[in-house]
């Protein structure tokens, strides 16, 4: 497969993460301003880990990067990304 | 496999392809686009009819950068096709620019990836099995497609199997597009597939911890594994894939401090260690927990005293497996002492947290063991589930 859409930097996970489902929209907001903990990243690329069949090791990995560079269906892999709000159940 | 949660009412579907590729002739990606839908239709009792003009179920539009529903295509790579699921209506689109190819190794091969998109117009979501269709990532041409079992239980969840003499029928007709296996002979479920949904409609059968620690909501035929904001991916599933020989519809569960997790329907009650029965089940509630009434709408066990509450209609039951008879003779008593907990309850569960929650008609409640009241809060309960349990 053609990877004409190489993930090289964290900027770009983080929005790869995001338009997948597994970091908040809002982070692809260019008029946002968003910081994050490295703990939600590293629980980001985790779980991003865990459904690429991956090593889960919530860094940025040569198998993780050469994954998120692979030609994909532009579908979500998760639905229902929850703010933190809803923790407070 | 993982279900999105909306289906099609009707088995007849027809499909249009609205706007060609540039790049592949018309003849051509009919026939892929054909073949690509045969995947599906050879492993269900679903048909797709292709339909130059006029209404149609699937449209399928081959475009470029912007294209109207504000998810833009991204050029050669990346993102290469994206569908929509049949609750909004099933359309497919691909990116344009790719180099659509057919039988080839070079460029992106149209069937395969249509495939998969169509999976998604009828209700498939991704799946984390790296060898399924659904996974969401192009491997390359494969020249001996295969569906993977994992797809084949997916839409067979959705939709059932073809019957036998359908099956030997389609045989004839089988190319190399064709899934290549027999449709499963699995009984599929005999919900209509309506409760694979819990954002539309967020009532719940039953809700429990098992005695790992996970919870888990139940309703029909399916569960979903719940995390600390909303459900965990790949849900739902089916409880009859996972606890082999529990029926759907569940009334009540819990999990006793045994480690054992009961679930109860109707007159009866199976017993479980995780997700293996325990012997012979199922049994009586009336042998098994005398003093218990049938079709209970709840269970629910109290940390602070281990005692089993049973929940039903306006009233409630104590039960104590240590005394004799576990049940004394002052219950049942009215549900309203819980003051705030409505009558006729769908679920309830003792939670991680230490607080109760009550479930009723997509709402919740969360109960105070404290105050022995449900708690004041912004926003109030009763709350949406679907929103605070089911990340809607």
């Amino acid at each position: 497969p053609v990877r004409t859409h190489a993930i090289q930097s964290e900027t770009q996970a983080m929005m790869y993460l995001s338009q997948f489902g597994y970091l908040s929209p809002s982070v692809r907001n260019p008029n946002s301003g968003h910081l994050m903990t490295a703990d939600t990243m590293s629980r980001a690329i985790s779980e991003f880990q865990s459904f690429a069949g991956l090593n889960i090791t919530g860094h940025l990995d040569g198998d993780t990067l050469e994954m998120m560079s692979l030609p994909r269906c532009g579908v979500r892999d998760r639905v229902g990304f929850a703010t933190s709000s809803r923790s407070k159940r | 496999y993982a279900l999105q949660g909306s289906r099609w009412r009707v088995k007849d579907l027809t499909y249009k392809i609205s706007k060609y590729p540039r790049n592949l002739g018309k003849s051509e990606t009919d026939e892929e686009v054909r073949k690509a839908f045969s995947v599906w239709s050879d492993v269900t009792p679903l048909s797709f009819t292709q339909k130059k003009v006029g209404q149609v179920h699937i449209e399928i539009r081959f475009e470029r950068g912007e294209h109207g529903d504000g998810d833009p295509f991204d050029g050669p790579g990346g993102t290469l096709a994206h569908a929509f699921f049949p609750v909004y209506g099933g359309d497919a689109h691909f990116d344009d620019s790719e180099k659509w190819t057919v039988n080839s190794y070079r460029g992106t091969n149209l069937f395969q990836v249509a495939a998969h998109e169509f999976g998604h117009s009828l209700g498939l979501s991704h799946s984390d099995v790296r060898s399924a269709l659904m996974a969401p990532f192009y491997r390359g041409y494969e020249p001996a497609f295969n569906l993977d079992s994992d797809d084949v239980e997916a839409i067979q969840a959705l939709y059932g199997s073809r019957d036998d003499s359908e099956a030997h029928g389609s045989e004839d007709d089988n190319t190399s597009a064709g899934s290549g296996k027999k449709p499963s002979t699995e009984v599929p479920p005999t919900d209509d597939g309506e409760d694979a949904e819990l954002c539309t409609d967020a009532r719940i059968d039953t809700i429990f911890n098992s005695a790992e620690g996970v919870t888990y909501a139940f309703k029909g035929q399916h569960y979903w594994k719940l995390t600390e904001e909303s459900i965990a991916p790949g849900y739902p599933k089916l409880i009859s894939k996972s606890w082999i020989g529990l029926p759907g519809n569940i009334d009540a569960a819990f999990t006793y401090k045994n480690g054992k997790t009961y679930f109860f329907k109707g007159s009866q009650y199976w017993r479980y260690t995780g997700k293996t029965m325990d012997g012979d089940y199922p049994k009586y509630i009336s042998e098994g927990f005398t003093g218990i009434p049938d079709n209970l709408d709840a269970a629910i066990v109290w940390s602070g005293n281990g005692k089993i509450y049973f929940f039903k209609g306006s009233k409630f039951w104590r039960f104590d497996p240590t005394m004799k008879p576990p049940v004394k003779s002052t219950y049942p008593k009215p549900l309203s002492n819980w003051e705030g907990i409505p009558d006729n309850l769908d679920a309830a569960l003792h939670y991680t947290n230490g607080y109760t929650y009550f479930f009723k008609n997509g709402m919740y409640w969360r109960f105070n063991d404290r105050t022995f009241a449900v708690d004041s809060a912004d926003p109030p309960f009763p709350r949406s589930a679907g929103y605070w349990w089911f990340g809607c």
